[in-house]
This record gives C-alpha cells, structure tokens and sequence, in this order.
C-alpha cells in the first residue's frame, strides 16, 4: 500500500500560438501580433479556471518561450521549467500518410524515440509520496500533443495526423491512481473569438 | 511499436518501462 498512487494528476497541454514561419533558425520563428494575443487569451482562460497550477513545463523553442512567457504573467509564481523533450518533431510516421508532409526516415527514429521519451517521462500516474492532486502545464507542439494523446488513451499512435489542434488550445488528460486516462478536452479554442483562431 | 493498442487497456501501462 505505500508504494500505491493516491492522488491524481491533471495535465494541461498548450499548444503555442501563431508563429512567423518564414524564419529559416528557430530564433527568428517568434510570435506574430495575433500569436501574442492568441497567448494572452490563453493565460487568461487558465487563470480564469481557478486552479492552482503546479508548474509550467514547456519545450525549448522559440515560440514555446514566448508563448510561456505570456502565459506566466496570468500565472504568478508558477514555476517554469524547460525541456528540449518537448521540442516539435516527427513522432511516427503517420497512416495514412500525407504528401504534403515527409520527413526523412531518420527523423522518425530521432524525434520518435525523443518524442516517446518526453511521453514516459511526463505522462504517468502520481507518485506514491504525492498527497494532493496535482495540475501541471506543458506549453509545446501539435505533433508532440497528438502523439501524447494517443500514446495516453493507448489509441495507435500512427493515427496522431487525424487529429488537429488549434493555436494556444487547451487539452486537458486526467491520470487517476488507478491508472485510468481521460481525455477531459481535447485542443479546446472555444475561448478565443472566431476571427483569433489559426492553426498555423 | 510502442504500447499496447490492441484494443484491451494496459492498466499497468506506465510501470512497463523507465520513465526516460
């Protein structure tokens, strides 16, 4: 019984909002206008949940700073940490495929097996020493969301490119002690107005 | 392929491998 979950986890995943993807360098794919008002939306919407967060974890890409850094202020005094795990990438190859998208094959064995990694690292049911429900934020990317969500309700991972996800939505996986996942929402933008949501 | 994904839930689903 001691080494038995008690309480239960809450993971929020946001995807970052609306980048400049002209850039060729990571650095220089920043927000757009629109993109920081996509993020201000969203920090306003989880500070409007009432929950007291536990952290902010998010991926060590530009637009994922810069969409953390928006979200933060709505969040005062939630600590941030950063993972180069939860950077974008190609998680599995997807079926059925699509032609306006093929990576290398290499890219599939890199990112898969880092992307798989950020999964069994973040994704799991609380620790036996932790008492209390806890509600913790990943800020990173639609791949890297959708292969979670699969991976988490142990759906076929290969299906994750039938899924899409709008700029800073919100999709909420519930892990009880048990074990048992449920996917609370999934990419919900419903807070934003019609004309701020994009899914670039 | 990772996980199970064959349609009966693995409740045992993140004690089957490290966490990293």
């Amino acid at each position: 019984d001691n080494f038995k979950a008690r309480a239960t986890r809450h993971i929020f995943l946001i995807r970052h909002s609306q980048y400049n993807s002209d850039g060729c360098l990571d650095k220089d794919r920043t927000l757009t206008e629109l993109g920081r008002e996509q993020a201000e939306l969203t920090g306003c919407r989880l500070a409007s949940l009432g929950i007291k967060f536990d952290k902010i974890v998010h991926s060590s890409m530009t637009r994922a700073i810069e969409t953390t850094d928006i979200i933060s202020k709505y969040l005062p005094g939630v600590n941030r940490i950063s993972t180069d795990l939860l950077r974008e990438g190609a998680p599995i190859e997807p079926d059925p495929p699509v032609s306006e998208w093929k990576p290398e094959a290499r890219q599939y064995y890199e990112d898969g097996a880092r992307i798989e990694a950020a999964f069994r690292n973040f994704i799991h049911r609380a620790d036996a020493k932790q008492e209390e429900d806890s509600y913790e934020i990943f800020v990173c990317h639609a791949n890297v969301i959708r292969y979670i969500v699969c991976r988490a309700l142990q759906f076929p991972p290969e299906g994750w490119l039938r899924m899409s996800l709008n700029n800073g939505s919100i999709t909420h996986l519930v892990i009880r002690p048990s074990g048992r996942v449920a996917l609370r929402t999934l990419g919900d933008s419903g807070f934003m107005p019609p004309e701020k949501i994009t899914r670039t | 392929r990772p996980g199970p994904c064959n349609g009966v839930w693995d409740s045992n689903w993140d004690k089957r491998e490290p966490r990293s």
